[in-house]
This record gives C-alpha cells, structure tokens and sequence, in this order.
C-alpha cells in the first residue's frame, strides 16, 4: 500500500511539470509555466498532504489561492491530466471547464486534447466556445425538442469538412 | 478501450429511446443552455455506477424522464394533468470497446421501485461484477478523476493536501 | 422590523417576475419565463425561509436544483436585480457572471444591462465575451506590462466609435 | 450618485500608484486571465470596506503589491532578493459623485502595521462615519448583494430559503 502511493506520487510529481508546460507555453513564453509537488511532511505522507504549486510564466511564487480563476482551471486541467497518466482511465469526460479561460487559453487546452487524444485516450467535452469545439473530430448536438418536451441530439463529423 | 456510443431511455431530459453517438478520440458536445448536455454526461456518469447525489438528483426515480408539471402555483398532483403517462422505467446503455477489439454493452436500469439493475452484454450482473468489469478497463468511479462536472474544475488546483492525498491514494 | 421586512418582501416579489421575463423573453417566446418568491411559513416569515422559483419559457416547474448552469445564472441575475430595486444601490460590479451562458443569453444579459443603466444604476461588468463587452459605453482593459511586473489599465470610450 | 474613478497605489497585482477610469454607466473591463481583472474588484470592494477574507486573502498586509518571490524551492525568505524594496503601504481611493453633484473621495489605506485608515475627502474618520456615510448613498457592505465575485452568481440562485430570507433582511 505504502510502495504503491509512492509510486503514484513520483510517477505524477515527474509528469506535472511538463504536462504544465505544455499548457502553458506560448511564442512569448515558449518555456511556460513550472507546477510541481511537495510533501507536507517527508516521513509518512498517508498521514500529511501532498501540496500542489503552479507558477505561471514569469509571475512570482504563490500560493494556489492566489492565481486568478483562468490560471486555476489550467493548473487543475494539468493535475488532472498528470494523474491520468498513472492510471490511464479510457476517457474523460469534461464539462464546461473552459468557462474561466480566456481566448488563448482555450485555444492551447484544444490544441493539447488535440495532440493527447488517440484510440486510448479519449475526450467527450461539452462547451459553449466555439474556438473549443470547432477543434474537435465531431460534434454531438443538443437541441431541445419544444414540441415533445424532450432533449435531441444530432451527430456531425467533423473530419469531413477540411478545415 | 474507448465509448463508442449511448444508448438512453427516458433519462432526464431525453423522452424515449434515442441513440447518441458515436463518439470519436475528440467529440465535443454543444448546444443552448438547459438543453440536456449536463444530462447527457450524467447518463454517462450513472451507467457506469456514479451514485444519484452526484448527478444532482436527491434519488434514482428523480433520474427518470418526467414530462409533466409539479408544484406549479394552485395546481394539484394529480398525475392524470399530462398529457401522457409518464414512464416508470428509465435506462441508459454504454457501447464499449476493448483494447482487443471487444464489445461490451453496459446497461444500467431504473426499475419502477425505484432500484438499479446492472447488465453487461444482455446478461444481469451484481454491481460488484459490473464495477469489477469496468475496474480492468481502469475505469475507476470509487477515483472520479476523469469526470469533471460543470463547475468543479477550478476546485481541483486549490483543493486541500489532504484531499489530493486521497485522490492519488485511490488511484494508487 | 417585521414591516420592513413584509415591504421588502413584498415589493422583491412583485417586481421578480418582470424581470425575470425581461431577461428570458425572445422572439420564440415573446412572453419569457415565470418568477416568484413563497414563504415557507405564511405566519412568521422571519423564522422561516423564502423559496425562490424560477421557470424558463415553455418549461414544466422543477426545483431550483434541476435547472441547469446558464439557466441558474439568468435566474440568479433577476433575484438580484429584483431585490436592488428595493433599495438600490448606486452601482454593480459583477465577475465574469456570463461564464455559463450561451451566445443567445449573454446577448439578454447585455441588452438588459443597456437599457437599465443610467445614472443612478451604474454597471462595472468584467467579462471575457466580446458579445457583452462590446455592448458597454466605455472599456476597461487591463493588461500585464511583463516587464515592472504589474497590472496596467487603459480606458476606451467606445461611444466615440460609431457601432 | 455614481462611482467616476478609483486611484490604486500598491494593490495586489497594481504597482505603485495609478489611476483607473473614468467609469461610465455600463462599462466593461477586459483583460486575459491573471491580468489584474478580479484584482480590480477587490479594490473597489476593498475602499468600501469589505473585509480581507472576502478578497482572497488571509490578512490586510496580502493586499499589498508585493513583487518578490515567496518559497521559491531553494530560494530563501530574504525580502532583499526582489529588485527594489517592497512597498509596505498602500491604498485605494475613490471618487464618488453624490445625486444632488457633491464629490465624495473615499480612501482606505493598509498602513505598515496592517491596520486600516479610513479617510473622507482627505480627513481620517472612523470606521463607523466611513461605513455611515457609505450607508447614506445606498451603499450596504453588509448586504453586498451589488457586489458578485467570480464563481458566485449561481449561488445566489440556489441559496437556502433561510439565507434568501437574511439577505432580503438586511437590505429591508
Ligand atoms: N427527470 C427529468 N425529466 C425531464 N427534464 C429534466 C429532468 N431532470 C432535469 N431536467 C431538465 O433538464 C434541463 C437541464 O439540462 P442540462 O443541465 O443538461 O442543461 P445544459 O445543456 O447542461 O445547460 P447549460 O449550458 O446551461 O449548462 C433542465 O431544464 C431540467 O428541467
Ligand atoms: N499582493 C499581490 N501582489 C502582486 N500580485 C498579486 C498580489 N495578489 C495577487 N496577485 C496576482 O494577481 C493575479 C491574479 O489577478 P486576478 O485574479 O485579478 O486575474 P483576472 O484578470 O481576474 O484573471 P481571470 O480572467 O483568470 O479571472 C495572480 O496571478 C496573482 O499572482
Ligand atoms: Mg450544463
Ligand atoms: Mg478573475
């Protein structure tokens, strides 16, 4: 049990930092952000917590409660994509979890599903933002139907229209 | 493995048998607020065991379609004032393929008594062997951590250390 | 006590139901959604609680639970409004409100805060959608000047750019 | 009346002294994530006298600008490593014009104590007058219901009935 929680905890804390960065680069800051684990005591971490850092590109240290709403989202998308990679679950299914994100923030948490996805790593998101969605292989749309009082989905494939 | 695609019946918002799907290594949902795409990722999320209380529902029958007004201002509880019978049952299905080219069929049903009936590949299942199937696929509920609920996202950087503990213990 | 409580009260439940019309009524459904308050107990109010219902337009009544992310918001924003025009005060600041809703909503939001604005109701909206942004008399941008480490303001009057 | 410009001297994210505004009748603020947006509110809620804890912040003294790096891994505490001495003062002003065309300047100031000093058009009140004449123009910290921070509107939507009633009860 002790062998098993250290091993997750190593395999997440050596993942975190590059799965940050790749969220966070960008031409102007082409290193990205750092993000990274500590113990809060080193002896027997079952009894303590483990405490989650993420530095955005060029601001200072602090602590997590400080980052705005959109440096958050960010910083828990990379949690949970390094926690992922432990335990590879099929797929994820992620709602609405660009609301707080900018622009480009949007557009570098699609570029990343985009490169990360495959046949065993699977993304069902729901969003409101085009510049999320329109990245996707296909689309499920859902509509509600007034006259029977029911939701409907239609299905669209994107991968037959060129971009 | 991968979802390939959901069958539902009479869940939440969806009236009827409607087939949704199929789903690729990236498919976003999309659509109007109050439209049903909550709804859709909690029918994903209950066919594969997540309890009631997380898909804001207070019990299983509240997951069920149910077309007709309640509580409206003066009007009574007569059942009778739809303008159809509303369904009892309600059910949704999960299209899976493994990694070796397997199909599993994942049903979860709400009988009338308001219980939960688990089947895989057609064949009635316990909940320990249902849950025990989708552990081997590392599909592990007890973990969660690959469903994020609308607004629980940014909940996850500033969660206490001792709750991140818990999080990577489960998946450990 | 009591009768500032009961005009309260009172003038909040008359006045909630136009609003909530006013934010939710398009051209399908000119006539918009239901809003009213109830008091749990009809004799004492004060030890009691007041419950909130809210129907967008052609929808059945459920409880304030079932309703979704956008749907909460829109009702939300008409409580607000309804209990301000009580005992208004001067101005609002609201932060990112629009995250959860929809193209179509966020142009209600807008629309709404345009028309009731003025100069004893004055709005300081911070958003990340252009769709309402772009509806406001004067822009406040913010930026971060890397280089002093430190957020930078710049003030737009848009009124000067003809729409 | 109606809020015309704040003036922010080395809060949170704004170093040294700058002003902000004018502010119209509807105007929106912009910005990408982290730029100082949410920063600005609370500095509009902080010279109203809202409370620290409502600010993100444990106490006062984290509302200062504050530049430097903090537990850095490594690196230590020496408040001498940033590249200029860090301010340990800073304020918010803000300029508020009355119905009947008065000019009210309310200031609040995190002195190097970490206490807080109240000024109106340039002479120290007490926290009471301050609040006092705030309550004149319709302004009820205690309510706040004009004030919605990031991430809370849909709250105010499914709050319990008890906390609808105290809301509505402290504005009666
Ligand atoms: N058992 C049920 N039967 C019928 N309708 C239901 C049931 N439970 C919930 N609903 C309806 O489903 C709607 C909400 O759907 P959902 O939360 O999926 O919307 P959404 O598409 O996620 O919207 P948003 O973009 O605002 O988050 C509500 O209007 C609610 O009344
Ligand atoms: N005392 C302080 N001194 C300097 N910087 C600070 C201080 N307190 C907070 N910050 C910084 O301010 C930034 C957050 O700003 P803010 O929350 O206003 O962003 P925002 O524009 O609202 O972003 P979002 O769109 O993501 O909500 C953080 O990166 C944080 O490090
Ligand atoms: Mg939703
Ligand atoms: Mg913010």
């Amino acid at each position: 049990r002790y062998d098993l929680f250290h091993r997750a905890y190593h395999h997440i804390s050596d993942k975190i930092d590059q799965i940050y960065k790749d969220l966070t680069k960008s031409a102007t800051f082409p290193l990205g952000g750092t993000a990274y684990l500590s113990l809060e005591n080193n002896e027997d971490p079952y009894l303590h917590g483990i405490k989650y850092h993420a530095m955005p590109p060029m601001k200072r240290f602090r602590d997590m409660e400080q980052l705005s709403g959109g440096e958050k989202t960010v910083a828990a998308l990379a949690l949970l994509f390094a926690i992922h990679s432990f335990h590879p679950s099929p797929f994820f299914v992620l709602d609405e979890v660009d609301a707080a994100l900018d622009n480009t923030n949007v557009a570098k948490v699609a570029n990343y599903i985009r490169e990360n996805c495959g046949d065993n790593f699977q993304f069902i998101v729901i969003s409101l933002k085009q510049s999320l969605y329109e990245k996707a292989q296909s689309l499920v749309g859902i509509y509600r139907e007034q006259s029977i009082n029911s939701s409907q989905t239609l299905t669209i494939d994107l991968e037959q229209y060129p971009e | 493995g991968r979802l390939v695609e959901l069958e539902v019946e009479n869940f939440k918002s969806y009236k009827g048998r409607q087939k949704i799907g199929p789903f690729k290594s990236f498919t976003s949902v999309i659509g109007p607020n109050g439209a049903g795409k909550s709804n859709l990722m909690d029918a994903i999320s209950f066919v594969l065991g997540v309890k009631s209380a997380q898909l804001r529902s207070a019990q299983l029958k509240e997951l069920i379609y149910s077309g007709r007004t309640r509580h409206q201002p003066g009007e009574g509880e007569n059942p009778g004032d739809g303008d159809e019978r509303l369904p009892r049952r309600g059910y949704v299905a999960a299209l899976y393929i493994t990694d070796d080219g397997k199909v599993l069929r994942f049903m979860r049903t709400i009988t009338s008594s308001g219980s939960s009936e688990y089947k895989i590949n057609g064949k009635t299942v316990t909940h320990t062997e249902y849950n025990g199937l989708l552990e081997k696929q590392n599909i592990l509920i007890k973990a969660r951590n690959f469903l994020v609920f609308q607004g629980d996202v940014e909940a996850v950087a500033s969660q206490s250390a001792r709750d991140l503990t818990l999080m990577i213990e489960q998946i450990s």
